[in-house]
């Protein structure tokens, strides 16, 4: 998270640490079986991530701490079977779920974070929050919880950065922006989240139930908090029936 | 069909002289011995009698005998002025055979050439019934009735009466033997006349085990005693009344017993008569009833049916607890209870006990607990309430809490599901908020 202030302890509850051969990211507490996450953190180079490889942590702000813990029994990988990434310019349908072996009882520490409520709107400007264990300031990779504000970005305006961003490096594959993505964020960069936040929660707030929801999913972005560039994020709403679903089937 | 060793004589039969229809040969002796089975006659019809007529059939002739006895002699023509023919008239012997002889002497002067005879035969049967006498004289054939039969007869008597081993005379019976039925009408034989002098009878009362028989002797009730009325010795006639297990006691005397229970399903009566005195006899009528059980006692918390003042043999008796008890018998559980009174009148099971249900532990609740609310040992009527373990968990909006062990042993909301209830993880309330007051 750039930008962003460390979370005290309690205060995103949600939040997972997830591993792969040391590699990090994030995720999302959304059921007491059931963690989200994105599906490239699963899915390497086109490649399924082992469940054995795979270490999931809960209960803590402090990534030491976290790493000490026994991580929690996976018992299947469930990434969306239509993200296709092999050459990592294709983040569409990046998102996926982690069924556990185990009940999680909920604490203080551990609560899981609501799903989109039905008729979901991802208001332009509308606040909500990111939060993550990936790098922070200077590169350096965050050791405690860190979470920041960003603002929901119009569409028109997020596709424009991205259009700016494929212009100025042509050599580059820049992914393309679809409608199951969104974009958060502010124009004058600084403040994003960045690699090792990803899979976890961009959330915004119901106001009327005071309910943080989960908007986003960390996904991808043009670099880390530059100027008129934005963080993509994975469009929740868009995919309710099939997290439902997979919960059912499984 | 076995074929019989030896064959039945047959019922009837033709016999004729040799060479019939043709003339008879000269020098002729000849005899049949005609039979047909006992206890028929032998009908003898002729169809043809042409023999050689002489005075007594002296020259040629037919003789039937029976029993060497000369029945009749026949000879000549039919019409003829000659010699004895029988005509159309049957002839009937007086047993069941008959014995034929024909005889021609050497010589026929006559040129007629007689043919001799053709006749058949045919078993009668004998109407024994009709004899006056049989042929002892020692009276009628059959005592009482007597029946005809083909061949035979056979007697019967009046009702009272028996058959005696001679098959032909009547005895007056005892009517005893064993009576079975529920009810029944016991008399000395003859009554109301005298009984009979001589007599040995035996009654035997014996009806179903659960059932005692009660006897009701009517007041015309007299047996020749020796002694006062009041104290008879029942020396010379008497009636016997034996119960198992207890002392056989005497009757006789004037004064009817009248009722007398016997507290026995089996009852004998022996009923002696010497062949001097008189006694006027006695009748009496049985009735049983069933053996009774005790009223069975009370079951707390529960109800013994059907409720009767008094129970009898085979009478059954359920037991049903309140609501929220159920049936213990030695300890035990059981599902349902009846017993029935016995034979012995004694209940086949003893009563049970209603104990309060109890509906066990109530289920645990993940990530919630349970608490009684009234009652105590999880017993009927008692009551818990759910609970989730705030504020992480909230009970499903609308779900009760407050459960009541119920009749059917399970914990029971007021809208009588035992299912409980699910706690449901709260999501996206943090109990500590980011704050912040910087701008």
């Amino acid at each position: 998270i750039m930008g962003g202030d460390k979370a005290p302890d309690k205060t995103i509850p949600w939040q997972v640490m997830l591993s792969v051969d040391g590699s990090r990211g994030g995720a999302i507490v959304i059921g007491d079986r059931w963690i989200m996450t994105a599906a490239h953190n699963l899915v390497q180079q086109g490649t399924p991530v082992l469940k054995e490889k795979l270490r999931v942590f809960v209960g803590d702000n402090d990534a030491e701490k976290l790493a000490k813990l026994t991580p929690l029994g996976v018992a299947s990988l469930h990434p969306h079977p239509e993200y296709n990434n092999p050459d990592d310019a294709n983040y569409n349908h990046d998102i996926a779920l982690i069924k556990l072996q185990q009940s999680l009882t909920f604490h203080a520490a551990i609560m899981p974070l609501c799903l989109p409520p039905e008729g979901a709107t991802y208001t332009s400007g509308q606040i909500g929050m990111v939060s993550g264990f990936g790098i922070k300031e200077h590169d350096i990779i965050a050791n405690e919880l860190r979470y920041i504000r960003l603002p929901v970005v119009g569409e028109d305006k997020c596709q424009d950065s991205v259009k700016k961003a494929k212009a100025a490096t042509p050599i580059t594959r820049i992914p393309l922006l679809t409608d199951n993505m969104f974009c958060a964020g502010v124009p004058e960069g600084g403040k994003d989240s960045c690699m090792g936040d990803s899979g976890g929660a961009y959330v915004l707030k119901d106001d009327s139930t005071k309910r943080f929801w989960a908007a986003g999913i960390v996904s991808w972005g043009v670099g880390c908090g530059q100027s008129g560039r934005y963080g993509v994020y994975t469009r929740v709403a868009k995919y309710i029936g099939w997290i439902n679903k997979t919960m059912e089937d499984n | 069909c076995w074929r019989l060793a030896r064959s039945l004589p047959a019922l009837h039969g033709e016999v004729q002289s040799p060479q019939f229809p043709q003339p008879y040969p000269a020098a002729l002796s000849q005899q049949w011995d005609l039979s047909v089975p006992e206890g028929y006659q032998l009908q003898l019809s002729f169809t043809q009698l042409d023999i050689e007529p002489s005075a007594n059939c002296y020259y040629d002739s037919l003789t039937v005998l029976y029993d060497k006895k000369v029945l009749a002699k026949f000879c000549g023509q039919e019409n003829s002025a000659d010699g004895h023919h029988p005509g159309n008239q049957p002839l009937l012997s007086p047993g069941n055979r008959l014995t034929l002889v024909f005889q021609t002497d050497d010589t026929n002067p006559e040129p007629h050439q007689h043919l001799g005879f053709s006749a058949h035969y045919q078993a009668k049967d004998i109407d024994e019934c009709s004899a006056p006498d049989p042929e002892d004289g020692s009276g009628p054939l059959c005592s009482q009735f007597c029946h005809n039969t083909l061949g035979s007869y056979m007697c019967s008597c009046r009702h009272g009466y028996e058959l005696r081993p001679d098959q032909r005379t009547c005895v007056l019976s005892c009517g005893g033997g064993i009576f079975d039925e529920p009810e029944g009408t016991l008399s000395s034989p003859g009554y109301p006349d005298p009984s009979p002098h001589g007599l040995a009878c035996q009654y035997v009362i014996s009806v179903e085990p659960g059932f005692i028989v009660t006897l009701n002797f009517t007041d015309s009730f007299h047996i020749e005693h020796i002694g006062t009325q009041n104290v008879p010795s029942c020396l010379y006639h008497w009636l016997q009344v034996s119960i198992p297990d207890k002392e056989p006691q005497k009757l006789c005397g004037g004064k009817s017993p009248g009722l007398m229970p016997t507290n026995s399903h089996t009852v004998q009566l022996d009923y002696h008569t010497d062949w001097a005195g008189l006694s006027q006899g006695w009748s009496l009528h049985y009735t049983t009833q069933r053996v009774q059980c005790a009223s069975p006692s009370y079951v707390t918390n529960g109800r013994v049916t059907p409720n009767f003042l008094q129970y009898y043999y085979r009478d059954y008796i359920q037991v049903r607890c309140d609501s929220g008890y159920k049936l213990i018998m030695d300890g035990r559980e059981i599902k349902s209870y009846a017993s029935m009174c016995q034979n012995n009148g004694k209940w086949h099971l003893s009563l049970p006990e209603c104990h309060i249900i109890d509906c066990g532990e109530p289920e645990a609740l993940l990530n919630g607990g349970v608490k009684f609310i009234s009652g105590s040992q999880n017993q009927y009527l008692s009551v818990i309430q759910y609970h989730c373990n705030e504020p992480f968990y909230s009970l499903l909006g609308g779900a009760t809490v407050s459960y009541t062990c119920a009749a059917d042993r399970k914990w029971r909301d007021n809208l009588d599901t035992h299912v409980i209830p699910s706690c449901i993880p709260v999501c996206g309330q943090p109990t500590e908020p980011i704050s912040g007051f910087q701008r």
